[in-house]
């Protein structure tokens, strides 16, 4: 397995890195000559040069690997312009970009990358997720004696607003979130009518979770 | 459940907009009064001044929220300072920072950090560990008659040589990958030992397949 990084900031150098610790073979391209020779002792191949001068990123050789990266966030142009080349000019058969902004994803996607990634996006995307799983986690804890289920929002309030709902009384539950159609609501609206297919993450007793759970 | 995020470059941004569509409370903060407007419709509160000034960032309350996010990525001094005196001075129970570098993961645990995200580091592990995958897989569909399985290395080639073996003779497969103490290797030294334990992503017909698996 062989891999071609172009562009070697953070996000190239740590890609070129790793894929070595993998026993990858490696070919690193920057026009920054200190970043070349950084990577130079551990990569297979290192080359120097301006990855938007056609004749040289023909002079690489690219076809011979089975993956292509363009790692070069914040000059989209030239991001794009490299990407469209590999893809439609060379027809490389598989090229990932970095992107950094929803447009740049966009023109990536526009110009043929068949991966983009964009790593602060998916970043605080997985951690709202953590932080959120931990919400759940940390209310469980802190309530010795309760549990946490995630149950069907029961048939007998389905078209009621949640607002409405005693979930205390009724249901002896606490709502800590809704789920509708994976999407994850910690506050849900007051408003917001029970529809058929929700999921609640409740907290409360065990015998009032199994309850529910019937 | 709430948040509060300091700084918001494009990680903090992102950040925001996710747990916002989550329904959580969210306390948005910058030194930059176009970045904070910009955010301002779309979370519950938004606050603008220096998060190194301890008076301001005494101000906001910080206390009264569930996760504190700082996401401050270039200015590492403000980003290990603003955590130190978060988690030392102020006391809060959970404190997630973004980090650049290394150097500026470790600076951050060491000032009390219970979470350190460095998007472009783990994008990269992602993608190069994604692009394995991918290898393996491409592998498997040109090959319309062989399979890939993942077995234990042979009792009988504990010990020796990788390149002592004959994977083509002996046991009719094509050895892809090793796996080793959930380290996977593309193209393992030929002078590496095989060690019990070892596992071998191998591809190969169906019949010596399941009769390396025995
Ligand atoms: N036209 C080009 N030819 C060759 N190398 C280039 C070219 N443009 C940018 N680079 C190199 O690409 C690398 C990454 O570029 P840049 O810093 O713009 O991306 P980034 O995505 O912001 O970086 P990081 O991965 O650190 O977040 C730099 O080392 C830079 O020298
Ligand atoms: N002392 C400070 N007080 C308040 N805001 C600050 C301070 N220092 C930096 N910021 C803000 O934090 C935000 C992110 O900072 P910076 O651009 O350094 O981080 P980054 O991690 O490189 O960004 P990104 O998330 O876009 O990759 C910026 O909007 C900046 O205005």
């Amino acid at each position: 397995m062989n891999a071609a990084i172009l562009g070697l900031g953070r996000f190239g150098t740590q890609l070129a890195r790793e894929l070595v610790k993998m026993r990858v073979d490696v070919l690193a391209v920057d026009s920054n000559s200190a970043r070349v020779n950084e990577l130079a002792e551990t990569v297979l191949l290192a080359a120097e040069g301006n990855l938007t001068d056609v004749d040289f990123l023909e002079s690489l050789g690219l076809r011979s690997y089975d993956y292509v990266v363009v790692a070069i966030g914040s000059d989209i142009a030239a991001s794009v312009l490299i990407t469209l080349t590999l893809k439609q000019r060379l027809r490389l058969k598989f090229v990932a970009a970095k992107s950094a902004t929803e447009d740049h994803s966009r023109a990536l996607e526009l110009a043929g990358a068949d991966v983009v990634v964009n790593p602060e996006r998916e970043a605080a995307v997985r951690l709202a997720h953590t932080l959120g799983a931990r919400a759940v986690a940390d209310y469980m804890s802190i309530q010795a004696d309760y549990g946490i289920a995630k149950v069907r929002a029961p048939a007998s309030v389905h078209g009621i607003k949640i607002g409405d709902i005693d979930m205390q009384g009724r249901f002896k539950v606490f709502l800590l979130a809704r789920v509708r159609e994976a999407s994850v609501s910690f506050n849900p609206d007051l408003g917001d009518v029970v529809k058929p297919g929700d999921t609640w993450i409740v907290s409360g007793r065990d015998a009032d979770l199994a309850a529910l759970q019937r």
